[in-house]
């Protein structure tokens, strides 16, 4: 939220813009107008995100539009990552022995 | 820890992969690890079958996910073939035998989560397998995730596994920061990589660090230090 103060959104002209370049670059088709419609709804909110993240990063890092920018962050997570209990699977560090 | 190490200098990595639309991140970190360790030992750079670990492994559904570990049991158990030979296509399917191994590991080690000892490990040993919670990466274009956005990817929820092939020090601010090799194809990042800070566990980046040994040949030159 804080980056929003300084940072503008874009209009819906430039973002309709950087949508179809999106699209273009990454390939993506959707199966009608409404799911288009509903995927650039959900690349204004990840834009915001990327750019809140930007500031975050203190001019280190570049965050921005991805071939993710149109899923949302439950989709992102069940198409490309995976849930690891690896805390409770890691072997516990031994105790030492006693003399 | 010499101050930096970055093991693609050394032609120790394969191009980044892309796992597409299935979880299988832990089977193509393992692999990674495997080629870049195979290359470091015995001077052969194989991309190696990523599609045999999905089939083989012991998991019924190796997209919805795994650990390095996995993979290094099935390395271990069959070797591992290379790609051209068993090549990827996203999804569970039947264990093929009968292919040739020309790469195969004799144990995989758990490391210590102490990221100065990791560096050290990763200078003279090699890459290494770790989890992270990559949260972050849907938006990551390129740079280095730094310590004060690490709060939007809690180190506890590890979610994706990568490999560490290397590491630095930027000079903007002297910002420590570990090269890692994702699989999500190259390009996506900076190549297919990516770098993130080194020091504070950042997204849990050393909470789980694994790799396989290799099987030594009598007559190896094994390449000694990681180019920095």
């Amino acid at each position: 939220p804080d980056v929003l103060d300084t940072a503008p959104e874009p209009s819906m002209v430039e973002l309709i813009q950087l949508f179809q370049d999106f699209m273009s670059r990454f390939n993506k088709t959707y199966s009608n107008p409404e799911e288009q419609h509903r995927r650039l709804l959900i690349f204004r909110q990840n834009l915001a995100t990327a750019r809140a993240l930007e500031e975050a990063g203190q001019g280190l890092a570049q965050f921005g539009v991805t071939r993710f920018s149109d899923l949302t962050e439950e989709e992102f997570r069940a198409q490309l990552l995976s849930p690891m209990p690896g805390h409770t699977l890691r072997p516990a560090a031994q105790s030492p022995s006693k003399p | 820890a010499p101050p930096s190490c970055d093991w693609r200098k050394a032609g120790a990595v394969t191009p980044a992969k892309d796992q597409g639309l299935c979880g299988s991140c832990w089977a193509f970190a393992a692999v990674a690890n495997i080629e870049s360790l195979w290359f470091i030992r015995h001077q052969d750079l194989y991309n190696l079958s990523v599609q045999q670990v999905l089939d083989c492994s012991r998991l019924q559904v190796a997209c919805g996910g795994g650990f390095p570990w996995d993979a290094f049991t099935v390395a271990w158990m069959y070797g591992l073939t290379q790609e051209e030979q068993y090549p990827y296509i996203g999804c569970q399917s039947l264990c093929k035998s009968g292919h040739q191994a020309v790469a195969s590991i004799k144990i995989f080690q758990f490391l210590s989560s102490d990221e100065k000892k990791l560096a050290a490990h990763i200078a003279t040993r090699g890459p290494v397998t770790v989890g992270i919670n990559a949260n972050l990466l849907q938006f990551y274009v390129e740079g280095i995730i730094t310590k004060n956005m690490t709060c939007h990817c809690n180190p506890e929820e590890i979610n994706h596994a990568v490999l560490l092939v290397g590491y630095g020090l930027a000079p903007e601010k002297k910002t420590p920061y570990w090269i890692v090799k994702n699989s999500w194809g190259p390009e996506w990042g900076e190549e297919g990589f990516f770098r993130i800070y080194r020091g504070g566990n950042a997204c849990g980046i050393a909470s789980l660090p694994v790799t396989a040994m290799v099987h030594e040949g009598a007559f190896d030159a094994a390449i000694e230090s990681c180019p920095p």
